[in-house]
């Protein structure tokens, strides 16, 4: 399985819609200071089910949302599509290309969508658990945090051998 | 449960005294549990030793000797337990050149079993990418993305 | 003593400001106290506006423009109170190369007023040093010193 | 004022005495991954008085004498000297030069020195305060802490402020 196309709207600086067309390998991001591409570590945290708005370096979900530029006002919701091959049946449902989808609003709600089916955050949770992808995965390191798992105290570190098992 | 806990942890220790000797070019490295005997519960200790140079704490260690071992450590779990994915923002910060060069190799070869989405500044490390995105904001404020042909960044 | 902390907080917040403007190419920047009627006792806000962007709370900056104003500030107290020495460990490391080049402009500026010792891996902040001394451990574990004359790091 | 000369016995990873001539300006300190730039820069803390081991990466203050390597064995004590050019009397001692000399043995003993005679640590925190240098100074950014100010609630921001009024 590999992610094949990253799609973002509304989401933090991505006023427009953008989709990136990935390859399997090593993807690289590039660009100067302050341009976006943490935002799209962040927008790839989200849609794969990140609930802590403060590990998105906000303090209320509503903070993704494109907040307006001195040119441009503020959107109304941020969506996230993220489309997996799955043809190698890693994610064992049957389908052999699987898209995750999450949307928030202004208000505050949240929508969330498989393969364009409206769901709960629990099925996209359950999905990729086990996997390495999700919330308390070792699948996303942070800016800035490499090192966070030397510093941490021997207990806390259990949860990257946990969830490897 | 126990027996796998304990059978990936023990996999996982192997890898990463591999991977840290690999990057350091000697050295050891360990895993430890706090209390083999009760491995469900119980803290994991890392032991690290550069070479040539006694086993000090963790906290004695460089910035950029810190870094290099959480990477060897996220690679040796990547190995045992490839997530399909792995996003990895500027980890490579705090390198040396020659250090960046190892571990450039060492993503060559965890690209083979993992996707690896990586945001860098390092010059060596771009050059390593299948593919490469730009992401600019020509209007302020606002983001947009373009792709960048091989041939415009490999030397 | 509350007369000279609000003349010294006022001085800082100038300089802060102007050199905000300047590494940023733009944007504005400002100091606040919580509570201006108890100076000696509250906390103060830091507020930042990258140029073309809308006010963002602190949190939402990137790693390299947290690393700039963080610069800004404290390039404006050495403005308004130079320590004789200043001793800087490799806070140009989440740089891009336009904004080391900023940096680099500021650091001889303030240079003028105090002594500043750098660590750095950037070779553009290498070659604005006055004197420079590379570090070794040809022998494993233990340090020495070198002096690098300029015509060997200067292009 | 300025930092004339550092010297180093002892100190972290420096097992042979160091000597390093600076000049007025900018220095530059370089080199690879592990070889000891941060000591230096952990040497001019100590010796400026910081009374915290975890600040200095340590866990007790001997932590600061050389352990040993795998090819010489640990030593007795480390000693850091600083030379400071006083010629603008900015330091309102009466002295030119101006020498500032801290010691700590395996016992734990330490010994502090202003031009070779013996004092307290207190005459040293006396002598920098007021100056920016010293404990709580802003004259010392750490690796890795550059942005450690911006992140830092509203009230502990104000240490930084008050040392510089
Ligand atoms: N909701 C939002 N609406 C508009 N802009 C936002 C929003 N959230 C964050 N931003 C902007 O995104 C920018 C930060 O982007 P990001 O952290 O991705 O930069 P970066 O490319 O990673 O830079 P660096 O190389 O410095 O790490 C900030 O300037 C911030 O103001
Ligand atoms: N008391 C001590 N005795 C011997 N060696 C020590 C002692 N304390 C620290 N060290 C060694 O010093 C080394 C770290 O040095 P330092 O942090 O100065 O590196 P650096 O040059 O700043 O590297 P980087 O570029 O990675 O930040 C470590 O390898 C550590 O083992
Ligand atoms: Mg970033
Ligand atoms: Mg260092």
């Amino acid at each position: 399985m590999y992610l094949k196309k990253l799609s973002l709207y509304g989401f933090k600086s991505f006023a427009g819609r953008v989709d990136l067309d990935l390859t399997p390998g090593i993807v690289g991001v590039v660009g100067p200071n302050g341009v976006g591409k943490s935002n799209i570590s962040d927008a790839l945290r989200w849609a794969m089910g990140e609930q802590s708005a403060r590990l998105l370096r906000g303090s209320k979900m509503q903070d993704v949302i494109f907040a307006g530029s001195l040119s441009r006002r503020g959107l109304g919701y941020a969506e996230v599509s993220l489309v997996f091959d799955n043809s190698d049946q890693f994610l064992n449902i049957g389908f052999d290309e699987v898209t995750v989808t999450r949307k928030v609003y202004r208000s505050g709600d949240a929508e969330y969508l498989l393969n364009s089916v409206p769901c709960r955050l629990r099925d996209i949770v359950d999905l990729f658990s086990g996997t390495g992808l999700g919330r308390e995965a070792y699948s996303v390191v942070e800016q800035g945090k490499i090192d966070a798992v030397l510093s941490a105290r021997p207990e806390d570190r259990r949860s990257l051998f946990d969830e490897a098992s | 449960c126990a027996k796998q806990f304990t059978q990936t942890f023990e996999a996982i220790r192997d890898e990463f005294s591999e991977i840290f000797q690999d990057v350091f070019g000697g050295g050891t490295a360990d895993l430890v549990l706090d209390d083999p005997g009760n491995p469900l519960e119980c803290g994991v200790e890392i032991v690290c030793q550069p070479p040539g140079k006694k086993l000090a704490s963790l906290t004695l260690l460089s910035g950029g000797e810190k870094a290099l071992a959480a990477i060897a450590l996220l690679f040796a779990i990547m190995r045992v337990k490839p997530s399909p994915v792995c996003v990895l923002d500027e980890i490579d910060s705090a390198l040396d050149e020659a250090n960046v060069a190892r571990f450039v190799e060492l993503l060559r070869d965890v690209s083979r079993s993992v996707q690896v989405i990586i945001v860098t500044h390092r010059k060596r490390t771009m050059e390593c990418a299948d593919t490469l995105f730009g992401v600019t904001m020509e209007e302020s404020g606002v983001s947009k993305v373009f792709s960048i042909r091989a041939s415009d960044y490999r030397l």
